[in-house]
């Protein structure tokens, strides 16, 4: 899975 | 961003605003789940915290207060201002039934043991099944308003669209976000039993009423 990134999305 | 994403919000800020439209214009949440629109003031909440301490983009920023003031308004409107409207005895899906295994699975499965991942983990999965309420309430009272079956189809699109936008984004830019797809492919099948009945009835001008 993908690490907490930049949360961008709502 | 991509047309996938901007339609999926566009989309779902319709169905917001379709549902705020319904009830002020009717002046009634009759067929309304109040439990539902709760769970997703909570969504909101625990999601867009970092509204104050990130900044990501205008648009980011716009469409979170957006969102957190609609969603606020509603509640206000069904368990305020138009009380007397809201069907209470049919809106009795069991909230501890969603929200207990959620709280579990966010302390299971997240990406950091840290506080805001915790609470954006705990949105993402409880915005999966906040429609749960909703969807029970109308096999309640086994019919829905026309209003309110097009308020739930932008709404189950919403999310839909955003499958098409993690695809694109794996092609595009190997994005891949497993924790919201995952919960984002399940939010979209708990919504293909209406989807079924909204093409096949609603779209032919008959009323969403189930066998």
């Amino acid at each position: 899975g993908a690490e907490s990134k930049l949360k961008d999305e709502l | 961003m991509n047309v996938f994403r901007i339609l999926g919000d566009l989309s779902h800020l319709l169905a917001i605003l379709i549902l705020l439209a319904k009830m002020w214009r009717s002046k009634s949440c009759a067929g309304i789940s109040g439990k539902s629109q709760v769970l997703f003031a909570l969504v909101f909440s625990t999601r867009y915290l970092d509204l104050f301490f990130v900044f990501i983009s205008l648009y980011n920023l716009v469409m979170k207060v957006i969102y957190l003031l609609c969603s606020y308004i509603t509640i206000y409107m069904i368990y305020g201002k138009l009380r007397k409207t809201y069907d209470r005895e049919n809106d009795t899906f069991r909230l501890e039934f969603l929200l207990i295994p959620v709280i579990g699975l966010s302390f299971l499965e997240n990406y950091d043991f840290i506080p805001t991942e915790l609470l954006w983990t705990f949105s993402i999965y409880l915005e999966a099944v906040a429609i749960l309420p909703q969807l029970f309430m109308i096999s309640n009272t086994g019919e829905a308003e026309t209003i309110t079956t097009h308020y739930l189809f932008f709404l189950g699109l919403y999310r839909a669209l955003y499958l098409a936008n993690w695809i694109w984004r794996y092609h595009t830019e190997k994005f891949y976000d497993q924790i919201a797809i995952i919960s984002g492919v399940v939010q979209t099948i708990f919504y293909c039993d209406f989807f079924y009945l909204y093409i096949t009835k609603v779209l032919k001008g008959k009323k969403l009423s189930l066998p």
